[in-house]
């Protein structure tokens, strides 16, 4: 009844003044770290009228340091050959795959060879290349352009100066 | 080429504990049934020729426990068992008129208060190994730690709880006094409540 508790333990004899806590990996719910509050309700207090954080210490519950380190009973298994090598295939079956498919297609090509025919699209090809452009001035983009005749330049005239 | 790890046999200890029999107050037989949490042995039979020199249990600042060796150094013992002053002891006041006492140097109108500390029922306290919490043992607690931390003496604020680890929470029992009728409450319950971690010091934590 007393919000956001994930945790509340049996009534217990208040002799001692201490009790034992096992953090289990379920309260993180799947986070690295979660803060937290422990707080300790006395029997003479209802869990409406509890606080927890009246008196409350907060605190980390967290997943800890993890070495990434083969254990000895992990090299003891891998020793007498039970591994967990799945991932192993999975990563060796892609690349193998994509060569199987190159050969696959180099021999496809190979023996198709001689029915293979691109005649008509190198045509096409070759006849864009050797288009006509026409005139100048039928082109529809310079049509509408006023360009002047040609005209003979002006000669220049010496003076006799110059002479 | 990696050369073949051969585990080693784990060692079993012959020493297991057993229930044992004991007399409580004055002719009530009891069987004990020890339990072992986190290493600690709980109501453990006491040895036959008390040892001023046994090792008890403290803990950690998170609540971890660790074992404490007395040591006698230069005659005298450091490290030694807890004492727990009055903490635990219920104070009795005795009102003693003249008539009653007739002390040479008291007025025939004087009173005089006694105070007399009474120790506790240790029937079941003395089976816990592990340090109890009494006042003095308190932090402070709070971003300018000026807060005391009672009830609580373990673990510290902002400790971290590891995921499989046992860790002891310890209060004051008597922190728990219950105003209307001046009784120790003589049950509680542990909650563990999760909080709203600040923004700011969210990640702070060098992993």
């Amino acid at each position: 009844d007393i919000p956001a508790t994930f945790f509340s333990s049996e009534w217990i004899d208040n002799d001692n003044g201490l009790m034992p806590v096992e953090v289990r990996d379920e309260w993180l719910q799947d986070q690295f770290d979660r803060r937290i509050v422990v707080s300790v309700q006395p029997i003479y207090i209802s869990d409406e009228d509890f606080d927890p954080l009246q008196y409350g210490i907060l605190l980390y519950i967290t997943k800890g340091s993890k070495v990434f380190k083969p254990t000895k009973e992990q090299l003891a298994l891998d020793d007498a050959g039970i591994t967990n090598d799945q991932w192993y295939y999975v990563a060796l079956s892609i690349p193998t795959v994509v060569v199987v498919f190159f050969v696959f297609m180099y021999f496809f090509l190979y023996v198709n060879g001689k029915n293979r025919d691109f005649t008509d699209v190198t045509r096409k090809a070759l006849n864009k290349k050797r288009r006509v452009l026409g005139k100048f001035s039928e082109m529809k983009k310079f049509k509408n352009m006023k360009n002047h005749k040609y005209t003979e330049l002006p000669s220049y005239k010496k003076t006799s100066k110059q002479n | 080429a990696r050369q073949v790890v051969r585990p080693k046999e784990k060692m079993t200890t012959s020493e297991e504990v057993k229930p044992w029999l004991r007399t409580v107050y004055g002719s009530q037989k009891e069987l004990v049934t020890p339990t072992v949490i986190a290493g600690v042995t709980f109501s453990e039979k006491p040895e036959e020729t008390p040892n001023p020199l046994k090792p008890w249990v403290s803990l950690e600042h998170d609540g971890r426990p660790k074992t404490i060796k007395p040591e006698i150094n230069k005659g005298r013992t450091k490290k030694g068992r807890p004492d727990y002053s009055t903490y635990f002891k219920t104070v009795s006041s005795h009102t003693y008129s003249y008539e009653e006492l007739k002390a040479h140097n008291m007025g025939p109108n004087e009173v005089f208060v006694e105070e007399e500390y009474i120790d506790e029922d240790d029937t079941y306290v003395s089976l816990n190994p592990i340090v109890r919490c009494t006042p003095n043992l308190y932090f402070n607690k709070g971003l300018a730690k000026d807060i005391r931390s009672e009830p609580f003496c373990t673990p510290y604020e902002n400790s971290r709880w590891k995921v499989d680890k046992t860790y002891f929470v310890t209060w004051y029992t008597r922190f728990f006094t219950d105003e209307n009728s001046g009784k120790v409450a003589d049950k509680v319950r542990v909650h563990l409540s999760y909080v709203k971690e600040n923004p700011v010091e969210k990640g702070n934590y060098k992993r």
